[in-house]
């Protein structure tokens, strides 16, 4: 299954969870692929400390989808690998506007590897622009990390108009498997509003896991691991399997 | 004096603190804009709880600069004026590819009106693309907030580079005024050790003011007020209304 990590909205943890989901999937047995498809490679950097010097990245996967099986590393990680991303992808954005099938290109990609995962992550840019058409036009699920803030709902009418221009045009499979609230403080009316506002919008969408607001979760990129190995027994890291038990049933389901 | 205020890092306090630095400069007396450049509209939803039913936004003002003084509304606070951003934005970026004079057509905007405000900050979205590209045409000066947290050095260079190349092409006199320290949160090693880097780096460019991170800052937007109407004694208050002091010493002296 192939799942989209979305919101155009800007820090509410969509790196965090594709490198941390990815991983609490992989530690139950099943094969992973993550793609970071972010020019700021947050992901990457997260699991592999520095955008590998040489070798195919996704944007080289974009350009030829050939170069998808020779662009997938190993991590630290057992069952977990990745399609590093690095700063010629923030070109891609304006490059892609005139190419050939442009929000088509990982699409093909994906499907060449698609039998030898359980489970392709994909990690997006904080934008509705063309790498994230991509990544929609390429999944079969997108989950929605939404930060239990303020603003938090603001975009979520522009990022459904967006789901559903993909589904009549380009995907029309693609579902939402689930909004995941995240940053949650306990201390806070705000996240408690905010959690309560997002499930009367989207009712059982809404995962039952719960993150929290963690400072080991924003420590753990700076060893270059997800929580899970970086600080096993944290709240954190017992969320993000949780998450990764319910995002399985969830698969099995739809 | 334009300022924009980019940071390609999604959430880093770029909304946050366009409305709050741009009504602390309002308060001590200086006539102040705000041009909301981000297809999201946290500033504008900030500052007038939803985006004006009719009238110009900055969408129409890319499209036609003389819309510009028509686009400007007053907010509650005095002497700041905000040019609202909507839904149509989103589409801007694709738009403007094949559009004449792409990257400068805010600057024109901005020329026009010029002469009518002390200081016009300008939000951006979290990208690099031709939004934020236009913003630092327009400008005179950059602010780059930075969050305290692991992934804010990773952008940088990035930043720097995008900054280095309108300077060459588009903007000879483009500075940055200052980089500014954002959700510093004195319970952690991390805010410290993120702090501790960025001053190595950057020296006296940073901002002796550092932004905490405060509820009462992330709760002020759900009433559509700066923090300094929400919680005129909390420290967020003080901090953001320390840095408009900062700006606009930092200011006279460029
Ligand atoms: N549950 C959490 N508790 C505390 N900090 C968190 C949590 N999740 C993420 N963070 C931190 O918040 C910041 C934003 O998270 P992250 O980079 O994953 O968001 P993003 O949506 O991928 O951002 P972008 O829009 O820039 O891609 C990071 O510094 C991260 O370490
Ligand atoms: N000092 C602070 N303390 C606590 N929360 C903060 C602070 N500054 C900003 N926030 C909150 O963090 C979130 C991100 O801030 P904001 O939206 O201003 O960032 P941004 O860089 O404009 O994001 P984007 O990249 O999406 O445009 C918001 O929910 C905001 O309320
Ligand atoms: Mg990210
Ligand atoms: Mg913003």
């Amino acid at each position: 299954m192939v799942i989209a990590i979305v919101n155009q909205k800007g820090g509410v943890g969509k790196s965090t969870t594709t490198v941390n989901l990815g991983t609490g999937i992989a530690d139950i047995g099943y094969r992973v692929a993550i793609i970071d498809l972010d020019p700021q490679s947050n992901t990457t950097s997260s699991l592999l400390g520095k955008p590998p010097m040489d070798g195919p990245t996704v944007y080289d996967v974009l350009d030829d989808w050939k170069n998808a099986t020779n662009a997938l590393v190993r991590t630290e990680v057992e069952n977990l690998f990745l399609m590093p991303s690095n700063i010629n992808l923030a070109g891609a954005e304006i490059e892609l506007v005139s190419a050939i099938s442009r929000e088509t290109r990982l699409k093909r990609a994906v499907d060449s590897i698609r039998n030898d995962f359980d489970f392709i992550f994909v990690d997006c840019p904080p934008s509705l622009g063309l790498l994230t058409l991509n990544a929609m036009a390429a999944a079969d699920n997108l989950i929605v990390p939404i930060q239990c803030e303020y603003f938090a709902l603001e975009g979520l009418s522009k990022l459904m108009e967006t789901y559903e221009i993909v589904k009549e045009n380009l995907n029309p499979n693609l579902k939402i498997l689930g909004f995941l609230l995240t940053m949650y403080d306990t201390r806070t009316r705000l996240s408690l509003e905010v959690a309560e506002e997002v499930r009367k919008y989207f009712g059982d969408k809404v995962f039952k896991t719960i993150i929290p607001r963690s400072v080991r979760i924003s420590e753990a990129p700076g060893f270059s691991m997800p929580i899970q190995k970086f600080a096993p027994n944290s709240k954190g890291a017992i969320a993000y399997n949780e998450l990764a038990k319910e995002v399985v049933e969830r698969a099995q389901k739809s």
